[in-house]
Protein backbone atom coordinates (compact mmCIF):
# COMPACT_ATOMS: atom_id res chain seq x y z
CA UNK A 1 0.00 0.00 0.00
CA UNK A 2 0.98 3.28 -0.23
CA UNK A 3 2.20 6.10 2.33
CA UNK A 4 -0.97 7.73 3.33
CA UNK A 5 0.98 11.28 3.62
CA UNK A 6 -0.72 12.73 6.15
CA UNK A 7 -0.30 9.70 8.52
CA UNK A 8 3.73 10.16 7.38
CA UNK A 9 3.87 13.57 8.17
CA UNK A 10 1.91 12.80 12.18
CA UNK A 11 4.66 9.93 12.87
CA UNK A 12 7.42 11.91 11.71
CA UNK A 13 6.07 14.69 14.21
CA UNK A 14 6.21 11.82 17.11
CA UNK A 15 9.71 11.13 16.16
CA UNK A 16 10.57 14.40 15.74
CA UNK A 17 9.42 15.34 19.33
CA UNK A 18 11.91 12.32 20.82
CA UNK A 19 14.53 13.86 19.17
CA UNK A 20 14.14 17.12 20.39
CA UNK A 21 13.67 16.25 23.88
CA UNK A 22 16.78 14.32 23.29
CA UNK A 23 18.98 17.57 22.60
CA UNK A 24 19.53 17.33 19.17
CA UNK A 25 19.73 20.23 17.77
CA UNK A 26 16.82 21.82 15.14
CA UNK A 27 18.95 22.68 12.00
CA UNK A 28 20.13 18.90 12.11
CA UNK A 29 16.43 17.61 12.78
CA UNK A 30 15.10 19.07 9.96
CA UNK A 31 17.92 17.55 7.80
CA UNK A 32 17.37 14.15 8.95
CA UNK A 33 13.76 14.62 8.77
CA UNK A 34 13.87 15.96 5.12
CA UNK A 35 15.89 13.43 4.44
CA UNK A 36 13.77 10.61 5.52
CA UNK A 37 10.52 12.69 3.96
CA UNK A 38 12.17 12.42 0.00
CA UNK A 39 14.09 8.89 0.76
CA UNK A 40 9.83 7.28 2.03
CA UNK A 41 7.72 9.19 -0.37
CA UNK A 42 6.19 7.42 -3.01
CA UNK A 43 7.50 4.37 -1.43
CA UNK A 44 5.18 1.23 -0.51
CA UNK A 45 5.09 -0.68 2.66
CA UNK A 46 5.43 -4.18 2.45
CA UNK A 47 2.00 -6.48 4.00
CA UNK A 48 2.39 -6.93 7.96
CA UNK A 49 4.51 -3.95 8.40
CA UNK A 50 3.38 -0.85 10.01
CA UNK A 51 4.21 2.71 9.10
CA UNK A 52 5.49 3.50 12.70
CA UNK A 53 8.02 0.61 12.17
CA UNK A 54 9.35 1.15 8.89
CA UNK A 55 9.70 4.91 9.43
CA UNK A 56 11.21 4.38 12.80
CA UNK A 57 13.59 1.78 11.21
CA UNK A 58 14.47 4.13 8.69
CA UNK A 59 15.40 7.30 11.01
CA UNK A 60 17.24 5.02 13.45
CA UNK A 61 19.36 4.45 9.67
CA UNK A 62 19.64 7.71 9.36
CA UNK A 63 21.12 8.32 12.39
CA UNK A 64 23.63 5.67 12.36
CA UNK A 65 25.01 7.09 9.17
CA UNK A 66 25.66 10.39 11.31
CA UNK A 67 27.13 8.88 14.07
CA UNK A 68 29.18 6.14 12.64
CA UNK A 69 31.58 8.40 10.99
CA UNK A 70 35.14 6.53 10.69
CA UNK A 71 35.12 5.96 14.27
CA UNK A 72 38.42 7.72 15.77
CA UNK A 73 40.25 4.83 17.16
CA UNK A 74 42.05 6.30 19.84
CA UNK A 75 44.23 3.33 20.95
CA UNK A 76 45.41 3.01 17.57
CA UNK A 77 46.13 6.54 17.08
CA UNK A 78 48.42 6.42 20.87
CA UNK A 79 50.16 3.27 19.48
CA UNK A 80 51.07 4.02 15.97
CA UNK A 81 51.74 7.70 15.94
CA UNK A 82 55.21 9.04 16.06
CA UNK A 83 56.72 10.16 19.65
CA UNK A 84 55.85 12.61 21.58
CA UNK A 85 51.98 12.49 20.11
CA UNK A 86 50.64 16.09 21.32
CA UNK A 87 46.83 16.10 22.09
CA UNK A 88 45.50 20.00 22.59
CA UNK A 89 41.91 20.02 24.70
CA UNK A 90 39.62 22.95 23.63
CA UNK A 91 35.71 23.73 24.35
CA UNK A 92 33.67 26.57 25.93
CA UNK A 93 33.82 27.37 29.46
CA UNK A 94 33.05 24.33 32.15
CA UNK A 95 32.73 21.87 29.55
CA UNK A 96 35.33 19.49 31.26
CA UNK A 97 38.28 20.02 29.45
CA UNK A 98 40.62 19.58 32.48
CA UNK A 99 38.81 16.57 34.17
CA UNK A 100 39.16 14.46 30.82
CA UNK A 101 42.61 15.24 30.62
CA UNK A 102 42.82 13.91 34.03
CA UNK A 103 40.81 10.61 32.75
CA UNK A 104 42.71 10.80 29.38
CA UNK A 105 46.58 10.13 31.22
CA UNK A 106 44.68 7.39 33.99
CA UNK A 107 43.91 5.55 30.69
CA UNK A 108 47.34 5.76 29.13
CA UNK A 109 49.19 5.18 31.97
CA UNK A 110 46.99 2.41 32.79
CA UNK A 111 48.54 1.12 28.82
CA UNK A 112 51.92 1.49 29.78
CA UNK A 113 52.91 5.06 28.22
CA UNK A 114 54.54 8.02 29.84
CA UNK A 115 52.70 11.37 29.70
CA UNK A 116 53.55 14.95 30.11
CA UNK A 117 51.01 17.64 30.65
CA UNK A 118 50.84 21.75 30.00
CA UNK A 119 48.96 23.84 32.30
CA UNK A 120 47.89 26.53 29.10
CA UNK A 121 45.09 27.98 31.03
CA UNK A 122 46.78 30.92 32.89
CA UNK A 123 44.25 32.96 32.88
CA UNK A 124 40.86 31.36 35.40
CA UNK A 125 40.94 31.19 39.29
CA UNK A 126 42.71 28.04 40.20
CA UNK A 127 43.23 26.38 36.91
CA UNK A 128 46.66 25.98 37.15
CA UNK A 129 46.43 24.60 41.13
CA UNK A 130 43.18 22.34 40.06
CA UNK A 131 45.50 20.24 37.39
CA UNK A 132 48.24 19.97 39.48
CA UNK A 133 45.93 18.35 42.25
CA UNK A 134 44.92 15.76 39.35
CA UNK A 135 49.29 15.41 38.33
CA UNK A 136 49.92 15.14 42.15
CA UNK A 137 47.18 12.01 42.48
CA UNK A 138 48.26 10.75 38.33
CA UNK A 139 51.89 10.88 39.57
CA UNK A 140 52.69 12.76 36.03
CA UNK A 141 54.69 15.79 35.15
CA UNK A 142 52.83 19.23 35.01
CA UNK A 143 54.85 21.66 32.85
CA UNK A 144 53.30 25.31 34.46
CA UNK A 145 54.37 28.77 34.73
CA UNK A 146 53.06 31.75 36.62
CA UNK A 147 48.95 32.74 36.54
CA UNK A 148 48.75 35.42 33.47
CA UNK A 149 52.04 33.31 31.44
CA UNK A 150 51.91 32.78 27.67
CA UNK A 151 50.08 29.36 27.46
CA UNK A 152 52.31 29.09 23.93
CA UNK A 153 55.45 29.53 25.49
CA UNK A 154 54.10 26.73 28.59
CA UNK A 155 53.09 24.51 25.68
CA UNK A 156 56.27 24.77 23.88
CA UNK A 157 57.75 23.83 27.36
CA UNK A 158 56.23 20.62 27.74
CA UNK A 159 57.16 19.47 23.98
CA UNK A 160 60.52 20.18 24.35
CA UNK A 161 60.56 18.64 27.81
CA UNK A 162 58.77 15.09 26.45
CA UNK A 163 61.23 15.32 23.68
CA UNK A 164 64.11 15.24 26.04
CA UNK A 165 62.41 12.32 28.27
CA UNK A 166 61.05 10.43 25.39
CA UNK A 167 57.92 10.69 26.58
CA UNK A 168 55.05 9.14 24.38
CA UNK A 169 52.43 11.76 25.34
CA UNK A 170 51.86 15.61 25.70
CA UNK A 171 48.51 16.77 26.75
CA UNK A 172 47.47 20.72 26.55
CA UNK A 173 44.99 21.86 28.76
CA UNK A 174 43.78 25.20 27.68
CA UNK A 175 41.05 27.71 28.95
CA UNK A 176 37.93 27.32 28.66
CA UNK A 177 36.65 30.07 25.80
CA UNK A 178 33.60 31.04 24.13
CA UNK A 179 33.77 30.53 20.18
CA UNK A 180 32.37 34.15 20.05
CA UNK A 181 34.58 35.90 21.16
CA UNK A 182 37.37 36.49 18.61
CA UNK A 183 40.14 37.81 20.78
CA UNK A 184 39.86 34.41 22.60
CA UNK A 185 39.39 32.04 19.46
CA UNK A 186 42.59 33.68 17.31
CA UNK A 187 44.88 33.07 20.87
CA UNK A 188 43.87 29.71 19.95
CA UNK A 189 44.97 29.68 16.50
CA UNK A 190 48.43 31.13 18.18
CA UNK A 191 48.77 28.36 20.45
CA UNK A 192 48.13 25.66 17.84
CA UNK A 193 50.95 27.51 15.80
CA UNK A 194 53.63 27.43 18.01
CA UNK A 195 52.36 23.81 19.95
CA UNK A 196 51.86 21.87 16.63
CA UNK A 197 49.61 19.63 17.95
CA UNK A 198 49.15 16.45 16.28
CA UNK A 199 45.62 15.65 17.79
CA UNK A 200 42.94 18.48 19.02
CA UNK A 201 40.18 17.43 20.81
CA UNK A 202 36.85 19.19 21.28
CA UNK A 203 35.17 18.73 24.82
CA UNK A 204 31.81 19.38 24.74
CA UNK A 205 29.02 19.18 27.47
CA UNK A 206 26.12 16.54 26.75
CA UNK A 207 24.16 19.02 29.08
CA UNK A 208 24.12 21.45 25.83
CA UNK A 209 21.32 21.59 23.64
CA UNK A 210 20.97 23.58 20.46
CA UNK A 211 24.74 25.35 21.08
CA UNK A 212 26.51 22.26 20.08
CA UNK A 213 25.84 22.84 16.75
CA UNK A 214 27.46 26.00 17.01
CA UNK A 215 30.70 24.94 19.08
CA UNK A 216 31.21 22.83 17.57
CA UNK A 217 31.73 24.44 13.89
CA UNK A 218 33.42 27.42 15.48
CA UNK A 219 36.09 25.53 16.93
CA UNK A 220 36.77 23.40 13.56
CA UNK A 221 36.17 26.68 11.35
CA UNK A 222 38.95 27.85 13.83
CA UNK A 223 41.52 25.25 14.56
CA UNK A 224 40.29 22.37 13.22
CA UNK A 225 38.59 19.50 15.09
CA UNK A 226 40.37 15.48 14.98
CA UNK A 227 37.61 14.20 17.48
CA UNK A 228 35.05 15.07 20.32
CA UNK A 229 34.92 13.83 23.83
CA UNK A 230 31.18 14.20 25.66
CA UNK A 231 31.67 14.57 29.10
CA UNK A 232 28.34 14.43 31.60
CA UNK A 233 26.32 12.37 30.26
CA UNK A 234 26.01 10.62 33.51
CA UNK A 235 23.51 14.02 34.21
CA UNK A 236 20.77 11.99 33.07
CA UNK A 237 21.56 13.75 29.65
CA UNK A 238 20.39 12.11 26.75
CA UNK A 239 23.37 13.69 24.58
CA UNK A 240 21.78 14.46 21.79
CA UNK A 241 24.53 16.69 21.52
CA UNK A 242 26.55 14.21 20.16
CA UNK A 243 24.82 13.74 16.73
CA UNK A 244 24.39 17.51 16.75
CA UNK A 245 28.15 17.70 16.72
CA UNK A 246 28.79 14.69 14.72
CA UNK A 247 26.39 16.03 11.66
CA UNK A 248 27.76 19.82 11.51
CA UNK A 249 31.37 19.08 11.46
CA UNK A 250 31.89 15.61 10.33
CA UNK A 251 34.09 14.42 13.14
CA UNK A 252 34.06 11.22 15.72
CA UNK A 253 32.89 11.32 19.06
CA UNK A 254 35.48 9.09 20.91
CA UNK A 255 34.84 9.38 24.35
CA UNK A 256 31.53 10.06 26.45
CA UNK A 257 32.32 11.35 30.51
CA UNK A 258 30.25 9.49 32.63
CA UNK A 259 31.17 11.01 35.60
CA UNK A 260 34.07 12.61 38.14
CA UNK A 261 36.46 9.76 38.83
CA UNK A 262 38.92 8.63 36.44
CA UNK A 263 37.64 5.69 35.56
CA UNK A 264 34.40 7.70 34.46
CA UNK A 265 35.52 7.34 30.80
CA UNK A 266 33.98 4.99 28.00
CA UNK A 267 34.58 4.65 24.40
CA UNK A 268 31.94 6.17 22.42
CA UNK A 269 29.61 3.31 20.64
CA UNK A 270 27.22 4.31 18.15
CA UNK A 271 24.29 1.76 18.99
CA UNK A 272 24.38 2.52 22.79
CA UNK A 273 23.78 6.31 21.66
CA UNK A 274 21.07 5.05 19.53
CA UNK A 275 18.91 3.50 22.65
CA UNK A 276 19.25 6.30 24.51
CA UNK A 277 18.10 9.04 21.80
CA UNK A 278 15.07 6.83 21.28
CA UNK A 279 14.40 6.07 25.29
CA UNK B 1 18.38 31.23 10.73
CA UNK B 2 14.62 30.55 12.57
CA UNK B 3 14.54 34.05 13.46
CA UNK B 4 14.19 34.95 10.22
CA UNK B 5 11.74 32.42 9.30
CA UNK B 6 9.49 33.82 12.36
CA UNK B 7 9.95 37.05 11.10
CA UNK B 8 8.92 36.16 7.25
CA UNK B 9 5.81 34.40 8.52
CA UNK B 10 4.99 37.39 11.25
CA UNK B 11 5.38 39.65 7.47
CA UNK B 12 3.05 37.04 6.03
CA UNK B 13 0.84 38.25 8.63
CA UNK B 14 1.22 42.24 8.40
CA UNK B 15 0.21 41.82 4.62
CA UNK B 16 -2.55 39.89 5.57
CA UNK B 17 -6.21 41.23 5.93
CA UNK B 18 -7.45 39.32 8.64
CA UNK B 19 -5.50 36.92 10.70
CA UNK B 20 -6.75 33.24 9.14
CA UNK B 21 -6.49 29.73 11.09
CA UNK B 22 -3.82 28.09 8.20
CA UNK B 23 -1.54 31.37 8.90
CA UNK B 24 -2.47 30.99 12.85
CA UNK B 25 -0.88 27.09 12.18
CA UNK B 26 1.58 28.27 9.76
CA UNK B 27 3.48 30.97 12.70
CA UNK B 28 2.66 28.77 15.44
CA UNK B 29 4.99 26.25 13.61
CA UNK B 30 7.88 28.83 13.14
CA UNK B 31 7.40 29.39 16.55
CA UNK B 32 7.98 26.51 18.03
CA UNK B 33 11.02 25.60 16.18
CA UNK B 34 12.42 29.33 17.25
CA UNK B 35 11.95 28.12 20.75
CA UNK B 36 12.98 24.60 20.32
CA UNK B 37 16.14 26.42 18.46
CA UNK B 38 16.74 28.47 21.90
CA UNK B 39 15.97 25.42 24.22
CA UNK B 40 13.16 26.00 25.59
CA UNK B 41 11.78 22.48 27.24
CA UNK B 42 9.61 20.79 24.51
CA UNK B 43 6.70 20.13 26.63
CA UNK B 44 6.67 24.01 27.47
CA UNK B 45 6.61 24.78 24.53
CA UNK B 46 4.00 22.99 22.95
CA UNK B 47 1.75 24.10 25.77
CA UNK B 48 2.62 27.91 25.06
CA UNK B 49 2.15 27.62 21.02
CA UNK B 50 -0.94 25.99 21.89
CA UNK B 51 -2.22 28.91 24.17
CA UNK B 52 -0.83 31.60 21.67
CA UNK B 53 -2.43 29.38 18.47
CA UNK B 54 -5.65 29.98 20.77
CA UNK B 55 -5.40 33.09 21.91
CA UNK B 56 -4.39 34.64 18.35
CA UNK B 57 -7.95 32.91 17.11
CA UNK B 58 -10.21 34.08 19.77
CA UNK B 59 -8.87 37.14 21.25
CA UNK B 60 -9.48 40.92 18.81
CA UNK B 61 -6.47 42.98 18.26
CA UNK B 62 -6.53 46.04 19.80
CA UNK B 63 -7.76 49.24 18.57
CA UNK B 64 -4.80 50.26 15.81
CA UNK B 65 -3.05 47.13 16.38
CA UNK B 66 -2.04 45.46 13.04
CA UNK B 67 -2.62 41.70 12.90
CA UNK B 68 0.90 40.70 13.40
CA UNK B 69 1.21 43.18 16.03
CA UNK B 70 -1.47 41.38 17.82
CA UNK B 71 0.18 38.01 17.50
CA UNK B 72 3.83 39.14 18.48
CA UNK B 73 1.88 40.79 21.63
CA UNK B 74 0.46 37.58 22.12
CA UNK B 75 3.94 35.42 22.15
CA UNK B 76 5.52 38.23 23.71
CA UNK B 77 3.11 37.91 26.71
CA UNK B 78 2.75 34.43 26.87
CA UNK B 79 6.80 34.16 27.61
CA UNK B 80 6.52 37.43 30.15
CA UNK B 81 4.07 34.97 31.87
CA UNK B 82 6.67 32.56 32.32
CA UNK B 83 9.43 34.48 33.00
CA UNK B 84 7.55 36.54 35.81
CA UNK B 85 9.61 39.94 35.34
CA UNK B 86 12.76 40.33 37.02
CA UNK B 87 13.52 40.84 40.39
CA UNK B 88 15.60 42.92 42.70
CA UNK B 89 18.45 40.90 44.99
CA UNK B 90 17.82 42.29 48.87
CA UNK B 91 20.42 44.49 50.72
CA UNK B 92 19.38 43.47 54.11
CA UNK B 93 21.34 40.80 55.87
CA UNK B 94 21.09 37.86 54.85
CA UNK B 95 22.59 34.28 53.99
CA UNK B 96 22.80 32.93 49.86
CA UNK B 97 23.12 29.29 48.70
CA UNK B 98 24.22 28.97 45.33
CA UNK B 99 23.37 25.46 43.95
CA UNK B 100 23.32 23.55 40.40
CA UNK B 101 24.63 21.33 38.13
CA UNK B 102 28.84 20.84 37.28
CA UNK B 103 30.53 24.04 35.38
CA UNK B 104 27.45 26.20 35.27
CA UNK B 105 29.80 29.12 36.72
CA UNK B 106 28.88 29.15 40.56
CA UNK B 107 31.94 29.33 42.24
CA UNK B 108 33.22 32.13 39.32
CA UNK B 109 29.48 34.14 39.89
CA UNK B 110 30.13 34.12 43.75
CA UNK B 111 33.09 36.44 42.72
CA UNK B 112 30.92 38.61 40.99
CA UNK B 113 28.64 38.43 43.61
CA UNK B 114 30.83 39.72 46.45
CA UNK B 115 32.06 42.73 44.11
CA UNK B 116 28.36 43.69 43.41
CA UNK B 117 27.10 43.71 47.17
CA UNK B 118 30.44 44.81 48.68
CA UNK B 119 30.18 48.38 45.87
CA UNK B 120 27.10 48.73 47.48
CA UNK B 121 29.02 49.37 51.05
CA UNK B 122 27.95 45.82 52.26
CA UNK B 123 30.35 43.43 54.12
CA UNK B 124 30.59 39.96 52.40
CA UNK B 125 31.65 37.08 53.33
CA UNK B 126 32.34 33.57 51.28
CA UNK B 127 32.31 29.68 52.80
CA UNK B 128 34.05 27.07 50.23
CA UNK B 129 31.32 24.67 50.69
CA UNK B 130 32.84 22.39 47.66
CA UNK B 131 34.77 19.88 49.05
CA UNK B 132 35.04 17.50 45.94
CA UNK B 133 36.57 19.64 43.36
CA UNK B 134 40.07 19.75 43.34
CA UNK B 135 41.39 23.20 44.35
CA UNK B 136 37.83 24.24 44.42
CA UNK B 137 39.07 26.17 47.49
CA UNK B 138 42.27 28.00 46.10
CA UNK B 139 39.80 28.80 43.11
CA UNK B 140 37.58 30.93 45.39
CA UNK B 141 40.37 32.24 47.54
CA UNK B 142 41.88 33.47 44.00
CA UNK B 143 38.67 35.09 43.47
CA UNK B 144 37.99 36.50 47.56
CA UNK B 145 41.53 37.99 46.49
CA UNK B 146 40.09 40.25 43.66
CA UNK B 147 36.98 41.11 45.16
CA UNK B 148 38.77 42.16 48.29
CA UNK B 149 36.15 39.36 50.35
CA UNK B 150 37.40 37.21 53.25
CA UNK B 151 36.83 33.44 52.39
CA UNK B 152 36.23 30.55 55.04
CA UNK B 153 37.26 27.42 54.01
CA UNK B 154 39.29 24.19 55.54
CA UNK B 155 41.18 22.25 52.55
CA UNK B 156 41.10 18.58 53.17
CA UNK B 157 37.88 18.30 55.36
CA UNK B 158 35.76 16.64 52.86
CA UNK B 159 32.73 17.15 55.38
CA UNK B 160 30.62 20.40 53.35
CA UNK B 161 28.38 20.50 56.64
CA UNK B 162 30.53 21.22 59.37
CA UNK B 163 32.58 23.73 57.27
CA UNK B 164 29.34 25.73 56.54
CA UNK B 165 27.85 25.42 60.34
CA UNK B 166 31.79 26.90 61.76
CA UNK B 167 31.72 29.42 58.62
CA UNK B 168 28.37 30.91 59.47
CA UNK B 169 29.90 31.29 62.87
CA UNK B 170 33.05 32.59 61.88
CA UNK B 171 30.77 35.46 59.43
CA UNK B 172 27.88 36.18 62.11
CA UNK B 173 29.03 40.17 61.87
CA UNK B 174 28.70 40.03 57.81
CA UNK B 175 26.01 41.02 55.90
CA UNK B 176 25.95 38.76 53.10
CA UNK B 177 27.28 35.59 53.52
CA UNK B 178 27.49 33.64 50.03
CA UNK B 179 27.90 29.32 50.48
CA UNK B 180 29.52 28.07 47.09
CA UNK B 181 28.83 24.26 46.95
CA UNK B 182 29.70 21.36 44.54
CA UNK B 183 28.45 21.10 41.04
CA UNK B 184 25.78 17.96 41.35
CA UNK B 185 23.36 16.66 39.63
CA UNK B 186 19.23 14.63 40.53
CA UNK B 187 20.93 11.38 39.91
CA UNK B 188 23.49 11.47 42.70
CA UNK B 189 21.49 10.81 45.78
CA UNK B 190 24.69 11.13 48.72
CA UNK B 191 24.92 14.71 47.11
CA UNK B 192 21.48 15.89 46.89
CA UNK B 193 21.74 14.82 50.37
CA UNK B 194 24.65 16.76 51.54
CA UNK B 195 23.08 19.99 49.33
CA UNK B 196 19.87 19.43 51.51
CA UNK B 197 22.04 19.40 55.01
CA UNK B 198 23.92 22.34 54.18
CA UNK B 199 20.41 24.06 53.74
CA UNK B 200 18.68 22.78 56.88
CA UNK B 201 22.21 23.81 58.51
CA UNK B 202 22.36 27.20 56.94
CA UNK B 203 18.99 28.21 56.68
CA UNK B 204 19.95 30.27 53.86
CA UNK B 205 17.69 32.86 52.91
CA UNK B 206 17.95 32.48 49.10
CA UNK B 207 18.95 29.39 47.74
CA UNK B 208 20.04 30.43 43.62
CA UNK B 209 20.09 28.10 41.07
CA UNK B 210 23.28 28.77 38.65
CA UNK B 211 22.72 27.73 35.38
CA UNK B 212 24.76 27.50 31.86
CA UNK B 213 22.82 29.19 29.22
CA UNK B 214 23.68 26.81 26.71
CA UNK B 215 21.73 23.85 28.82
CA UNK B 216 19.21 22.02 26.78
CA UNK B 217 16.32 20.34 27.31
CA UNK B 218 17.78 19.03 31.11
CA UNK B 219 17.24 22.42 32.52
CA UNK B 220 13.62 21.95 33.24
CA UNK B 221 14.38 18.20 35.22
CA UNK B 222 17.56 19.10 36.94
CA UNK B 223 15.54 22.43 38.33
CA UNK B 224 12.66 20.95 39.25
CA UNK B 225 15.27 18.09 41.23
CA UNK B 226 17.19 21.09 42.98
CA UNK B 227 13.44 22.86 43.06
CA UNK B 228 12.58 19.84 45.47
CA UNK B 229 15.41 19.89 47.72
CA UNK B 230 16.05 23.26 48.76
CA UNK B 231 13.42 25.27 47.26
CA UNK B 232 15.15 27.87 45.35
CA UNK B 233 14.21 31.35 45.24
CA UNK B 234 16.12 32.92 42.25
CA UNK B 235 17.95 31.83 38.82
CA UNK B 236 21.10 33.09 38.05
CA UNK B 237 22.08 32.71 33.33
CA UNK B 238 25.11 32.04 32.84
CA UNK B 239 27.45 32.76 29.95
CA UNK B 240 25.05 34.53 27.71
CA UNK B 241 28.21 36.23 26.60
CA UNK B 242 28.35 33.17 24.06
CA UNK B 243 25.76 32.37 21.09
CA UNK B 244 23.14 29.67 23.23
CA UNK B 245 19.55 31.66 23.58
CA UNK B 246 18.75 30.60 27.06
CA UNK B 247 15.58 28.98 26.64
CA UNK B 248 16.76 26.95 29.69
CA UNK B 249 15.99 29.36 32.06
CA UNK B 250 12.75 29.49 31.09
CA UNK B 251 12.13 25.83 31.69
CA UNK B 252 13.35 26.34 34.99
CA UNK B 253 11.78 29.52 35.95
CA UNK B 254 8.79 28.13 34.72
CA UNK B 255 9.44 24.92 37.15
CA UNK B 256 10.00 26.23 40.12
CA UNK B 257 8.39 29.73 39.90
CA UNK B 258 11.95 31.61 40.93
CA UNK B 259 12.40 34.50 39.11
CA UNK B 260 15.69 35.66 37.17
CA UNK B 261 18.11 37.75 39.43
CA UNK B 262 21.33 38.07 37.53
CA UNK B 263 22.50 37.19 34.62
CA UNK B 264 26.34 36.67 33.80
CA UNK B 265 28.14 37.85 30.89
CA UNK B 266 31.23 36.86 30.66
CA UNK B 267 34.44 35.42 32.63
CA UNK B 268 35.54 38.75 34.93
CA UNK B 269 34.06 40.22 37.72
CA UNK B 270 32.27 42.86 36.45
CA UNK B 271 31.03 40.80 33.94
CA UNK B 272 26.96 40.30 35.93
CA UNK B 273 24.24 42.24 34.84
CA UNK B 274 20.66 42.40 36.53
CA UNK B 275 18.46 40.70 34.46
CA UNK B 276 16.11 42.51 31.14
CA UNK B 277 12.97 40.51 30.48
CA UNK B 278 12.48 42.37 27.18
CA UNK B 279 15.96 42.16 26.05
CA UNK B 280 16.15 38.48 26.58
CA UNK B 281 13.15 38.04 24.95
CA UNK B 282 13.62 39.78 21.60
CA UNK B 283 17.25 37.56 21.92
CA UNK B 284 15.86 34.53 22.45
CA UNK B 285 13.19 35.24 19.39
CA UNK B 286 16.15 35.93 17.33
N1 LIG C 1 29.16 14.33 36.42
C1 LIG C 1 30.20 14.65 35.64
N2 LIG C 1 30.91 15.75 35.94
C2 LIG C 1 31.96 16.05 35.14
C3 LIG C 1 32.32 15.26 34.01
N3 LIG C 1 33.40 15.86 33.43
C4 LIG C 1 33.68 16.97 34.15
N4 LIG C 1 32.81 17.08 35.20
C5 LIG C 1 32.75 18.14 36.21
O1 LIG C 1 32.48 19.36 35.55
C6 LIG C 1 33.11 20.44 36.26
C7 LIG C 1 33.96 21.23 35.29
O2 LIG C 1 35.03 20.41 34.86
P1 LIG C 1 36.43 21.02 34.37
O3 LIG C 1 37.29 19.86 34.02
O4 LIG C 1 36.94 22.00 35.36
O5 LIG C 1 35.94 21.79 33.08
P2 LIG C 1 36.81 22.71 32.13
O6 LIG C 1 36.29 22.54 30.75
O7 LIG C 1 38.27 22.42 32.30
O8 LIG C 1 36.44 24.14 32.69
P3 LIG C 1 37.17 25.53 32.35
O9 LIG C 1 38.63 25.26 32.30
O10 LIG C 1 36.78 26.43 33.46
O11 LIG C 1 36.61 25.97 31.03
C8 LIG C 1 33.91 19.80 37.39
O12 LIG C 1 33.15 19.87 38.58
C9 LIG C 1 34.05 18.35 36.96
O13 LIG C 1 34.17 17.47 38.05
C10 LIG C 1 31.53 14.10 33.72
O14 LIG C 1 31.75 13.34 32.77
N5 LIG C 1 30.50 13.84 34.57
N1 LIG D 1 32.16 33.38 29.17
C1 LIG D 1 31.67 33.17 30.40
N2 LIG D 1 32.26 32.25 31.18
C2 LIG D 1 31.77 32.07 32.42
C3 LIG D 1 30.65 32.80 32.93
N3 LIG D 1 30.43 32.36 34.20
C4 LIG D 1 31.36 31.41 34.47
N4 LIG D 1 32.17 31.24 33.39
C5 LIG D 1 33.27 30.30 33.21
O1 LIG D 1 32.72 28.98 33.27
C6 LIG D 1 33.70 28.07 33.78
C7 LIG D 1 33.11 27.32 34.98
O2 LIG D 1 32.92 28.24 36.02
P1 LIG D 1 32.92 27.78 37.55
O3 LIG D 1 32.63 29.00 38.34
O4 LIG D 1 34.14 27.00 37.87
O5 LIG D 1 31.66 26.81 37.54
P2 LIG D 1 31.08 25.98 38.76
O6 LIG D 1 29.60 25.91 38.61
O7 LIG D 1 31.55 26.53 40.06
O8 LIG D 1 31.71 24.55 38.48
P3 LIG D 1 31.72 23.29 39.49
O9 LIG D 1 32.00 23.81 40.84
O10 LIG D 1 32.76 22.39 38.96
O11 LIG D 1 30.35 22.68 39.36
C8 LIG D 1 34.92 28.92 34.13
O12 LIG D 1 35.81 28.86 33.02
C9 LIG D 1 34.35 30.32 34.27
O13 LIG D 1 35.31 31.32 33.99
C10 LIG D 1 30.02 33.77 32.06
O14 LIG D 1 29.04 34.43 32.40
N5 LIG D 1 30.58 33.90 30.82
MG1 LIG E 1 39.84 23.69 32.78
MG1 LIG F 1 32.59 25.62 41.58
Amino acid sequence: KKINKKKLDSVIWELEIALYESDVATSVVEEIKNKLKSEIEGVRIRRGLSLEKVITRALKNAISNVLAIDPYDFDRVIAESKRPIIMMFVGVNGTGKTTSIAKIVHRLHKNNYSCVVAACDTFRAGAIEQLQKHADKLNVKLVKQGAGADPAAIAFDAVEHARARNKDVVLIDTAGRMHSNANLMSEMAKLKRVAKPDVIIFVGDALAGNDAVEQAMKFEECVGIDAAILSKIDADAKGGAALSIAHAVGKPIMFVGVGQEYKDLQEFNPHWMLKRLFN
Amino acid sequence: NLGESLRNTLKKIAKASHIDKNLIKEIVRDIQRALLSADVNVKLVLKLTKEVERRALEEKPLAGMSGREHVIRIIYDELVGVLGGAREVSLKKHVIMMVGLYGQGKTTTIGKLSKFFSKKGLQVGVIAGDVHRPAAYEQLAQLGEQAKVPIYGEPGNKDAVSIVERGLKKMLKKDIVIIDTSGRHSLEQDLIDEMENIYKVSKADERFLVIDAAVGQQAGPQAKAFHETVHITGVIMTKLDGTAKGGGAISAVSVTKAPIVFIGIGEHMDDLEMFDPPRFISRLLG
